[in-house]
């Protein structure tokens, strides 16, 4: 840096991220976010893995990373396909394996449930609508859980939902039991849920409470959910949490992510608090599903526009999703995007990776890395730099992959 | 369809304001 000019420093800084690699790896300490908390409508925010999680190590016995991705592809596949369905009609034949996703759910937050009130963690979801948590007496089967599983007949304000009722209606998959609704969610992975569509008392803080939200008591619960109690769901359609505290909170939420070394985040309801940095792009109306769709329209690294044809975008269409983890691109935007990111890469030996990745480096011999800002572009003009956790992946203590994949066809 | 997810999410404030039609991202979200 000393051979430098002000100038070159102030210019690297600009168009550069210069950090440690121990960013990239977890931290030890829970330091619980302060953003968010004790505000009204706020839970805490944490990664199933990371310093803040309740979870113990048998219950959260770690996935390999082939298995991790091909969950998290897994998801992307059943997002495709419930899409396509939606696009398509209901009548058109369809894999088996559509409908909403479970894939890799890594973010977790607590909510109360029942009278008095007993604490669940939830996977947070907004690629699914219905929430739902294990209940006694698991009629089927019930996986294990880290908090004590629901127990209706000690909640006084539990009730099951009859057939003919209006929100039992709103299921999509739905059957009756001596005149109880029965519900059936099930997942891109094969998982899935069965069993009484309830309402009962929901809690978030003691000032946050919903005295009858629909949910589903699940009786038979099978699949990739271990640890923890069910599904948060957030998407946009009539049952989840977002349309039922609509008149509470008016369809708005928020949340942070941690990244592994921040130890925790925060999901928020209502307006109040949200920052006055944010930047807003219309929510896109070519997605009429449950998911929330917007629009990308360009792409930077290192300040420099990525050749694209704006087409490229347009043609597929894009959701943002709290459940998957590597962003999908069109493959011609993701070669764009690869190729421009290797260009400014070139002192790091590229190195072999998962299958899903393509553009993976060797920093066995690095302590720092230097490495291109990029940045996206939504619809309005609205530049959101990503940051430098979400660019780079680490898929070894040595070996860290670009943070991008690419959908099989520019059209999907 | 594309997706944008949760690793390029991290650590950004991101928010849905459904009834506006709109989703919002600012950085910095979680310090």
């Amino acid at each position: 840096a000393l051979e430098r000019s002000e100038d070159q420093i102030e210019a690297i800084s600009h168009h550069y991220h210069t950090l440690k690699l121990s960013t990239f790896i977890s931290s030890a300490v829970c330091n619980p976010s302060t953003n968010g908390e004790k505000r009204k409508g706020s839970l805490q925010m944490v990664h199933k893995h990371g310093p803040c999680s309740k979870f113990n190590e048998d219950m959260m016995k770690s996935l390999t990373l082939d298995e991790i991705f091909s969950r998290d592809q897994s998801r992307v596949d059943s997002i495709l396909n419930k899409v396509r369905k939606e696009i398509q009609g209901s009548k058109t034949t369809l894999p088996a394996k559509s409908g909403s996703s479970i894939g890799t759910l890594n973010y977790i937050v607590t909510i109360g449930l029942g009278t008095p009130k007993k604490d669940f963690t939830l996977a947070f979801d907004t690629g699914s609508d219905l929430t739902w948590t294990q209940c006694q007496p698991c009629a089927g089967s019930c996986y294990s859980q880290q908090d004590p599983i629901f127990q209706p007949s000690t909640s006084s304000t539990y009730s099951n939902i009859s057939c003919s009722s209006s929100e039992c209606a709103q299921l999509d998959l739905a059957r009756c039991s001596s005149s109880t609704c029965v519900y059936r969610v099930g997942y891109g992975d094969g998982s899935f849920t069965i069993g009484f569509f309830a309402k009962d008392k929901l809690t978030l803080t003691s000032e946050d409470v919903i005295d009858d939200f629909f949910f589903g008591c699940g009786q038979d619960n099978e699949g990739l959910f271990v640890g923890v109690a069910g599904l948060f769901g957030l998407g946009r359609d009539k049952l989840s949490f977002v349309s039922q505290s609509a008149d509470k909170y008016g369809k708005v939420f928020s949340y942070c992510l941690p990244s592994i070394d921040s130890s925790s985040g925060f999901l928020m309801f209502g307006s109040s608090g949200i920052g006055s940095n944010v930047v807003y792009t219309p929510l896109s109306a070519s997605q009429d599903n449950s998911f929330y769709g917007l629009d990308l329209e360009a792409i930077y690294v290192k300040g420099n526009k990525l050749e694209i044809n704006p087409t490229v975008f347009t043609t597929s269409g894009m959701i943002i999703d709290s459940g998957t983890i590597i962003t999908r691109l069109p493959p011609t935007a993701y070669s764009a995007l690869s190729e421009a990111f290797q260009a400014e890469m070139t002192q790091y030996p590229l190195t072999q990776g998962p299958s899903l990745f393509d553009t993976c480096y060797d920093f066995s011999n690095y302590e720092n890395i230097t490495i291109p800002k990029i940045s996206v572009v939504w619809s309005g003009n609205v530049n959101v730099e990503i940051p430098p956790q979400g660019i780079l992946i680490p898929v070894s203590n040595e070996v860290y992959c670009l943070a991008f994949a690419a959908n099989q066809d520019d059209s999907d | 369809i594309g997706v944008f997810g949760n690793t390029q999410q991290q650590t950004l404030e991101v928010v849905y304001d459904v009834t506006a039609g709109r989703i919002g991202f600012g950085p910095g979200g979680c310090s």
